[in-house]
């Protein structure tokens, strides 16, 4: 039996819109200490891997290891019918064939019930390494998605250039060039504004400017963005939540 | 030119 209960439905929401536009059919393994998920895009250039744990609901309890498959465009129209601020509490026996979704109003004392009809979906899990990265940034999430956003415009390629006391992100396309450097720096003030900067080595690196748009997606979730490159691995681009993260692993472009 | 990568060429399937 899974009971799950979110203390405010706009979570999962927010963890769900951060990455159902790259990935559509996802395995959430529920277990005594969270849900995880990962999914790799139609592409196979993206790979997505979520952790909610335990402490990031109001109440959890899983007896038995459970898989729930989802299509997460149908989750998507169940979850924009609770309202942000209900609690959501997701039910599933232990052989379950649909999702039940509850959402509470307590203080109006309104309840709605749906149920998701789940999937056997059969997609691999892949084991993830730990490894070592060239040059850890840890920024601020809007000013990465602004970024993005801006210097996508003008390419389908995105070039990120780190040295030691620079992080340079470079697009030329046919209608023109653009970059925008940033510095690292301490915001007293405002800790979640500063710019972290850990280089071991200079990276060069660059990626497909579509799935950085599907990245930035995840930028609800979080004030701050982890990014960590190595020149010999994918980049891994991470949201924390307040138990567990989103992470997005994105394979670089390569010259033969 | 630059071609793209998979990323299953960085991770095996367990």
């Amino acid at each position: 039996m899974l009971e799950a209960k979110f203390e405010q439905a706009s979570l999962f929401k927010r963890i769900i819109d951060g990455f159902k536009d790259c990935v559509q059919l996802v395995n959430f393994q529920c277990k005594e200490d969270g849900i995880i998920a990962q999914a790799v895009d139609d592409s196979r250039v993206l790979l997505v891997s979520l952790e909610i744990g335990k402490d990031a609901f109001q109440e959890f309890r899983c007896d038995h290891p459970i898989t729930l498959g989802m299509d997460l465009n149908s989750l998507s129209k169940i979850l924009r019918c609770g309202n942000n601020t209900d609690s959501l509490t997701l039910i599933a026996d232990d052989t379950p064939d649909s999702l039940l979704l509850l959402f509470e109003d307590t203080k109006r004392e309104r309840i709605s019930e749906y149920s998701l009809k789940l999937m056997d979906i059969d997609a691999d899990f892949l084991k993830i390494e730990e490894l070592q990265y060239d040059t850890t940034i840890m920024m601020p999430s809007a000013d990465f998605s602004k970024t993005v956003r801006d210097l996508s415009q003008l390419s389908d390629s995105l070039n990120i250039l780190v040295t030691k006391e620079t992080i340079k992100f470079v697009t030329d396309g046919d209608i023109g060039s653009g970059s925008v450097i940033m510095k690292p720096f301490i915001d007293m003030e405002n800790p979640d504004e500063s710019i972290k900067l850990e280089m071991e080595q200079p990276v060069d690196l660059t990626f497909g400017s579509k799935y950085l748009l599907d990245i930035v997606k995840g930028s609800a979730l979080s004030n701050k963005i982890g990014i960590r490159l190595s020149s010999e691995a994918p980049a891994l681009f991470q949201f924390d939540l307040t138990s567990g993260f989103l992470q997005f692993f994105l394979a670089p472009k390569f010259s033969d | 030119e630059l071609k793209q990568s998979g990323i299953l060429i960085f991770y095996n399937e367990s």
